[in-house]
């Protein structure tokens, strides 16, 4: 495509400047970036991933799609001879890095990128996309800010303090196993910098002075290495393994986990529960309540064998507002190799029968392993509910984390609390004689307005 | 809730910028693109993604992979290599604007 200058406004704003010519400075990446890259998405894994590719014109090729993975942890720093420096004060502060390890998950965060890069800068130039920090494996960050082809490269800023640089995109999409996953592959801005002054003061002496000019890490509190990685209502999401299954659940009392009965489906099994604080500790526990299948509620009860300490004891809601804030904890996606992700939504449907919530629906990004996860509201840190599923199209085979539905935890806190009183499993029991209509909603058909008459 | 994001939103229009890389005589043969962070501005230095450099590597991409390999000088790229860097406007800039071609995008109704 040529370069035309022409007169019509630009639709966003003030016109573009022109493209300036820039020349290569050096290549460089995180080894330690690569390092938890292998362990993540290596080994028997790696079939299972593909990452987008850089926005490019033609199909890419076996060869190039090769180039792009061994690419997907190297950036570039480029020197722009001019138009940037006329500029150098009309353009605010300069920007700040956010030290590695400090930022929570569950922090919200800011990515600005270009989809399809230089195609229209016109239209897609520095497009913003939200989200939060979802999961962190040393300088291998995630978030569920979706981005698009052509944002690799792009900034990810922190809200507070306001525009620190926090990350780079490394891979805008990520596919496991033909699912879409909705999260976006970061590389954390501070050890990619140091990488680049390092590299700046070992090239070239006329680069050294260079070195000096990359923006500065904020000190202190920012430096504070995290005591607690993530806001205090994600600890209540754990581990559960079932031999080789595994999945998520949710600490209800201290020695209560509740999750899916596809994650633990027979009563008296015994399962092993993985507490998010201290990573290291192992519980095991029994299955003491598992709905039947024919039960819409796809639901199990784990008792523990001793207490979870040091875990903060969600708050169960009593009233659901459609359109808040939402968060879901769950080892979707990476399982046991790290924590639980955070990603962020809104609450999009609450479904009743009979004026009573049975259903909630959300568009969180939610992957296989997420079952059994505690569904949070962001702002008041109440439990919600519990992730039973996403939503697969049988036709086209598509899934869509982005549609998922929960069990309202006021469905099963009754039983619940009367089972952590008393022993008593009989509220549980009435899980497997849900009314009919309930039944119809989990089969996503339209509830019935009234019962069919025979035509005899 | 948009007032927290303003000043984020400011620093993160500001700083992005996108790339282009295309080799010098041939822009028919493709041109690859990203998107890129300016880190300073005077000098203009600015970081983006590593992937559109691959096609230019003289020593194949199997550089990138070679054990501790951490970075690679700017002549790891051949002479041949073009790079442009694009950024959006300040508000004072009364720059003409640039069209450029659309290939391969199309906006289907939903």
């Amino acid at each position: 495509a040529g370069l035309e200058p022409s007169p019509p406004a630009r639709h966003r704003g003030p016109p573009l400047e022109p493209p300036h010519p820039a020349e290569l400075l050096l290549l460089l990446s995180c080894p330690d970036f690569r390092a938890h890259f292998a362990s993540l998405f290596g080994s028997e894994a790696a079939e299972q991933w593909r990452f987008a590719s850089a926005a490019r014109e033609e199909e890419v090729s076996e060869d190039e799609e090769e180039d792009q993975l061994r690419a997907l942890s190297w950036f570039a720093l480029l020197r722009v001879r001019h138009g940037l420096e006329e500029e150098a004060d009309l353009r605010g502060p300069a920007l700040a890095v956010v030290p590695l390890g400090t930022v929570p998950k569950g922090t919200p965060l800011l990515a600005c990128g270009s989809p399809f890069g230089s195609f229209c800068p016109d239209i897609f130039l520095n497009t913003l996309s939200r989200g939060v920090l979802s999961n962190t494996a040393g300088p291998l960050l995630l978030t569920d800010a979706r981005c698009l082809p052509g944002t690799e490269g792009g900034g990810v800023f922190a809200v507070r303090p306001a525009g620190a640089l926090v990350a780079l995109v490394a891979a805008p999409l990520c596919w496991k196993a033909h699912e879409w996953v909705g999260l976006t592959l970061l590389c954390a801005a501070a050890p990619l910098l140091r990488a680049a002054r390092d590299a700046l003061r070992s090239l070239h002496p006329n680069t050294t002075s260079l070195a000096a000019l990359l923006p500065p890490e904020l000190g202190a509190p920012w430096a504070l290495p995290l005591q607690d990685p993530g806001p205090l209502w994600a600890a209540a999401a754990v581990l559960v393994e079932y031999g080789t299954v595994w999945g998520s659940g949710v600490v209800v009392a201290p020695r209560l986990v509740v999750t899916c009965r596809h994650v633990a489906p027979r009563e008296m099994a015994r399962v092993l529960v993985r507490p998010t604080t201290p990573k290291s500790a192992k519980i095991w526990g029994h299955v003491v309540f598992a709905t039947r299948e024919t039960s819409p509620y796809d639901i199990a009860v784990v008792s523990l064998e001793k207490e979870l300490e040091g875990v903060h004891m969600p708050v169960p809601t009593e009233h659901f507002h459609e359109g808040e804030t939402v968060s879901v904890v769950g080892f979707g996606v990476f399982g046991q190799a790290c924590g639980p992700s955070v990603t962020s939504g809104i609450l999009s449907a609450v479904v009743q029968v009979d004026d009573t919530p049975v259903m909630l629906q959300t568009t969180c990004a939610v992957h296989g392993g997420s079952s059994g996860g505690p569904l949070f509201s962001t702002s008041s840190g109440d439990l919600l509910g519990i992730v039973a599923s996403n939503t697969r199209d049988n036709n086209t085979g598509a899934t869509y984390p982005h549609l998922n539905f929960s069990i309202p935890i006021t469905v099963l806190q009754p039983a619940l609390q009367r089972y952590s009183q008393t022993g008593d499993l009989g509220g549980l029991r009435e899980l497997d004689h849900v009314a009919e209509p309930v039944r119809v909603v989990w089969r996503l058909q339209r509830p019935l307005a009234e019962t069919p008459r025979s035509k005899l | 809730m948009r007032r927290q994001w303003e000043p984020a939103m400011r620093v993160a229009e500001q700083a992005g910028c996108v790339v282009s890389a295309s080799r010098a005589g041939q822009p028919e043969a493709g041109l690859w693109s990203c998107s890129g962070v300016i880190l300073s501005r005077s000098p203009g230095l600015v970081l983006c993604h590593g992937g559109i450099f691959t096609p230019f590597l003289r020593a194949g991409s199997r550089v990138l992979t070679e054990a501790g390999a951490s970075f690679l000088p700017g002549d790891s790229c051949g002479d041949d290599l073009r790079l442009h860097v694009q950024w959006g406007p300040t508000a004072a800039s009364p720059l003409g604007r640039v069209e450029r071609g659309r290939p391969g995008l199309c906006t289907p109704q939903c």
